[in-house]
Parts: C-alpha cells; structure tokens; sequence
C-alpha cells in the first residue's frame, strides 16, 4: 500500500495568466510526482496540489522564487489517512 | 445478523464488498420499487451494478446518476448511497419523489469505477482514473471523464498515459465508459444525465469542450441557480454554477458534454463540497451534511426534467 508520510497539499493562488502558465509547467515535471487535487483555472482561483515530501522544498523554493502565494491546505496527507482508516474500522465493529 | 438497510452506517466509508452488500439489501427492503442491474463489466472484470427505480410501465423517460468515476472522491460514493436510500425511503412520503417515480425511471449507479475503487482501498488512496493497461506506457488508468466522444483528444485532456487526465487511446476505450454508452443509448429515452464528483463546490453543464454555450444555456443556467440556492439553504454551503468551460476550465470527453451531444438536455455535474480544507479527503462525519444538502439541489432537476418534457 502506498503511504504519503509528509506529503503535503498545497492551495495556490496564482494572480496572473503568467503564473497560472508556471504552475501547469510545474504540473507536468514528472520527476517531482505532484498531483492537481484541483488544477489551476485563472488567475483568483485556488489551485490545490499534492506536493510529495521528496519534492516539498523544490516546489516551496519554485513558488516562492516565482512570487507565487501558496498556503498549507493539509500539514500531512498521511495523518488524514490513517484517521480515515481509524474511523473506517470503528465503524465496523 | 440479518443485513438490513436500517443497520447500514450512511455516516462511514465503505469497501466495495460492503456497498454492493448493501445494495441488495436496498433491493430486499424495497421490491416493488427497486432492482439491480448489471451493464457491463470493468476491465478487471468486476460488475457495474445500476440500481434501478420503477413503478411499472415500459421505457419510461428516465434519469441517470453516477457517482464515483473518480475512484478517489469518496464522498460521491457515500452520498450515493445515502442518496439511494433516500429516494427509496421517500416513495410515497415525498410528493415530488412519488410524482417522479409515478411517471419516470431512475438508474443509479454508485460505483461507476469499481477497479480505480477497490485500488483505493488497498494500494493507492490517490487513485482516480481507471485500472487499465496502456500499451507502450508504464502508467496506468485513463481518466474517465475525458474518454467520452464529445471533444475527445481536444486540449482540454492529455494524451500522456502517465497524467492524471490521459484521455484514453480512443474514445468509449475504457468498458466503465461503453458500459454507459450503450445502456444509455440503448434506453433511448434518458432525459437527465447527473454525474457527482468532488470537489469545489460547482454545478455545472455543457459545454467543456467548446465555449459556445449550449443551445438551452439560458435554461440549465436557470435551474442551476435555483438548485444552488435551495443547497446553499440547508448549511449555508456556497457553489458557483455555470458551463464546464466558463466556471472552470476547458474539459474535453466529458460524460456531460456526451449526454448532451446525444439529446440528454438536462446534463449536470455536481462537483461537491470540499469546505476549504480537505479536498477529497473529507472526513466522514461530512457524509452525511454533504448528502443532506445536495439533495433538494437533486430533487429541483429532477422535479424539473419531469415538469418539462421533450
């Protein structure tokens, strides 16, 4: 089973068509494994991406170099799921 | 225990197994009023179910709504069965759900992805398209709402095998698609195509494929805003509704966008509620408000298509 121990989700809030265009870049660099929970739209709209642990500080430095305001929608992917899970299984029994 | 829909938790997530053992249950609690059907078969070869609700008569006008064909959205399952049983529950208590049932039939598919699904639960929570092999490629899975003959392959969707909106290698490729395709074509008299996702708060109808609004724009528009409005009621829960293109972005091979190419004209997708927090992820304690609020937002389209024959 694949876990997400420290991936995060981020909601991003592009202010222009030229970051709204640096975020769909972002979105197809393969090797960082980052998931569109919600994909960038236009500009005022959050985008929301899953940011592997591996690849948080590239993305925050991309972001940040790039202007780009973001905040943290989930601290930690993992800890959602196991609660999840916990709360699956006591309804069971 | 005997099983019984009274015992079933609508408030928790559930496992494939446990839903389609639900749905039995749903069938022997009400017999007169529903039954389940098989349209096809995934690509791993598991069942797609349909509930179907009918008080008689033969092809009558119907309504279809799925939930699900995003695998990892599982508030649409959870509030599909909720939904179910509501619809269920309320023959003969409701008026408008038995004006509904006196004229119209409804198929119900919960589990519209069962592979993606049952992946969920056992590999990869993440998981949203289908479980399909593609040739040539080491990812798996195509995105099933972008397989559908309506702006298929168009920009709104990407031929890359490994992304999360791989349109497939031809359109109705994948079976949990055809299996649609040609149940709905097949009834030939489906007025309503709703299909449920998560999330963002949005309901929306054709187009996505294209930015020319749809020939009754001015219609679905209206209804949408009505149905907004009497779910934003409930807990205050705020949507934004319009065209798949206008109010999010360009998709193509959209379910909706299919229906209504093929004459369904009151093709919606709801798109539920995410409260700024978790996304797909919304906890299940949310199941339930989620279900409660959409559902006079379902019965305001489906009282709709029956007021407004065509």
């Amino acid at each position: 089973e694949q876990l997400f121990v420290g991936d995060q989700v981020l909601r991003i809030m592009a202010s222009d068509e030229e970051q709204i265009t640096l975020l769909r870049v972002l979105g197809e660099q393969e090797e960082l494994q980052v998931d569109f929970w919600r994909h960038p739209t236009r500009p005022g709209h959050p985008a929301d991406l899953r940011v592997p642990f591996h690849s948080l500080q590239a993305v925050k430095i991309f972001l940040e170099s790039n202007s780009i305001s973001y905040s943290i929608m989930i601290e930690d992917v993992q800890e959602l799921l196991d609660e999840e899970k916990k709360t699956m299984m006591k309804s069971r029994r | 225990i005997e099983r019984s829909t009274s015992t079933f938790d609508f408030g928790s997530y559930h496992t494939i197994d446990e839903i389609y053992d639900w749905m039995d249950t749903l069938v022997d609690d009400h017999p007169g009023l529903v039954s389940k059907i098989q349209i096809g078969q995934s690509y791993e070869n598991r069942p797609l179910y349909v509930l179907k609700f009918s008080t008689g008569g033969s092809n009558r006008p119907a309504i279809w709504l799925d939930t699900g064909i995003h695998s990892r959205e599982w508030i649409t399952q959870a509030t599909g069965i909720w939904t179910a049983n509501k619809i269920a529950k309320e023959y003969g208590q409701d008026p408008s759900i038995t004006a509904i049932l006196d004229s119209m039939d409804i198929f119900f598919e919960i589990v519209t992805n069962p592979d993606g699904f049952a992946f969920t639960h056992s590999s990869n929570r993440m998981w949203r398209k289908t479980r399909s092999i593609n040739a040539g490629s080491n990812c798996v899975g195509v995105d099933p709402n972008r397989n559908w003959d309506a702006g298929f392959g168009g920009s709104g969707s990407s031929s890359n095998p490994c992304s999360e909106t791989y349109h497939g290698p031809y359109a109705h490729s994948e079976r949990e698609v055809k299996a649609i395709v040609d149940f709905i074509r097949g009834h030939g008299n489906v007025k309503s195509v709703i299909s449920i996702h998560s999330y963002s708060q949005m309901l929306l109808f054709p187009y996505g494929y294209k930015t020319a609004p749809a020939p009754n724009h001015q219609e679905l528009n209206e209804l949408a805003k009505k149905a907004v409005s009497d779910l934003a009621a409930v807990y205050g829960t705020k949507y934004t509704y319009g065209s798949i293109v206008d109010t999010i972005y360009k998709a193509d091979g959209t379910t909706i966008d299919w229906a209504y190419d093929n004459g369904v004209k009151y093709s919606f997708t709801f798109e539920l509620r995410d409260t700024g927090r978790y996304g797909f992820l919304l906890p299940s304690t949310q199941i339930i408000p989620t279900a409660t609020e959409t559902w006079p937002a379902l019965l305001d389209i489906m009282v709709y298509v029956l007021e407004h024959p065509y």
